[in-house]
């Protein structure tokens, strides 16, 4: 389905960002298991949505154009976007 | 006039020297909470 597809080309632009980032940021070997650890965390279902290709393209056809001159802001709309919606949620309260 | 420039690298975009603070701040941030 739709949703597979997603899922399937998110991963595969994502692992691209991730070896751009690891190209370009060896003097910070930190951001990478960081980027790639909110990857992990995000939620199933934005992983495979249409929300998430179309920021991860941006960042990535971005990146490949203007070089390392603005990746890390790239790399910071990524994390913030993937933490917004980690799969990570607050126990609710108990009574 | 002659121009001078800062000793800092010239090519760093200042939003991208911004984004690189906040981003490493918040990763050490998460370490120092693990």
């Amino acid at each position: 389905g739709t949703r597979r597809t997603y899922k399937l080309e998110n991963e595969k632009l994502f692992t691209e960002f991730l070896e751009l980032c690891r190209a370009q940021t060896g003097e910070h070997p930190e951001v990478v298991p960081f980027l790639a650890g909110r990857f992990a965390r995000a939620g199933p279902a934005f992983v495979a949505s249409a929300e998430f290709r179309n920021v991860l393209g941006r960042c990535l056809a971005r990146a490949r154009t203007r070089h390392a001159k603005k990746l890390y802001v790239y790399i910071n709309e990524l994390c913030t976007v993937l933490k917004a919606h980690s799969a990570r949620r607050k126990l609710p309260l108990l009574p | 006039v002659p121009v001078t420039m800062d000793d800092d690298d010239d090519d760093d975009d200042p939003e991208n020297r911004i984004a690189k603070k906040m981003l490493l701040e918040e990763i050490k941030a998460n370490l120092s909470s693990d």
